[in-house]
């Protein structure tokens, strides 16, 4: 379901890169 | 010391990545056929100069640090650059994606890291198909190699820029199979 709906999003790319980016902390 | 990603972390990263890329290839021809924005005007692949603008803006392109408008309170995409959107990723040629990445990746090993030139990185290594061609292969190992540099060098703990680094690095290393590149944990 989610990647279906992810699929007509045309900033799936930027939202994946941010996501990751926000993803780590430095220790 | 502090700066190195857990080796969790690297294997969320890849997983993710792997699935953005199937979904990118499951759904190219239904992007390739929507129409851009008519202020979308892609360059040609040989324009460096060109590609450079569109990607970061001219703002990033030309060093001036403006941080806001006032006189326009919408995003001006000729300023900020275009974002790597589906609908344009999905236009590109194998041969447009590597000579981007080329020219990004020159232009990184002279300036300073963005958000982005980080987006725009990811996206190109989302769309690099794999195997990869030899060119492509050097190029991504050069964009890792600089990515160490950049953060060995990163004295303020910013923890976004590196936290882009090790995403970048993890992807290549480990997602392209560039193992020697990978942070052991």
């Amino acid at each position: 379901q989610n990647e279906d709906s992810d699929a007509w999003d045309d900033s799936v790319l930027i939202k994946a890169y941010d996501k990751a980016v926000a993803s780590f902390k430095t220790a | 010391e502090g700066y190195s990603p857990t080796l969790k972390w690297q294997q969320q990263q890849v997983a993710d990545f792997s699935a953005v890329r199937q979904s990118l290839s499951k759904h190219r021809n239904y992007w390739q056929s929507q129409n851009l924005d008519s202020n979308v005007i892609m360059p040609q692949s040989e324009d460096e100069e060109g590609w450079k603008k569109f990607c970061l803006g001219e703002r990033v392109y030309s060093g001036i640090d403006e941080q806001s408008d006032n006189e326009n309170l919408g995003i001006n995409y000729i300023k900020v650059g275009f974002p790597p959107l589906l609908s344009i990723v999905s236009r590109m040629s194998q041969a447009t994606v590597t000579t981007v990445l080329e020219y990004l990746i020159s232009w990184f090993g002279e300036k300073k890291f963005t958000p982005e030139l980080g987006r725009w990185l990811y996206a190109l290594l989302a769309c690099l198909e794999k195997p990869l061609l030899p060119e492509a292969h050097s190029l991504i190992r050069q964009l890792a190699r600089r990515c160490s540099e950049v953060r060995v060098l990163e004295e303020n703990k910013n923890e976004e820029l590196i936290s882009a680094l090790n995403l970048i690095i993890c992807l290549v290393s480990r997602y392209f199979d560039q193992r020697d590149l990978a942070d052991e944990p």
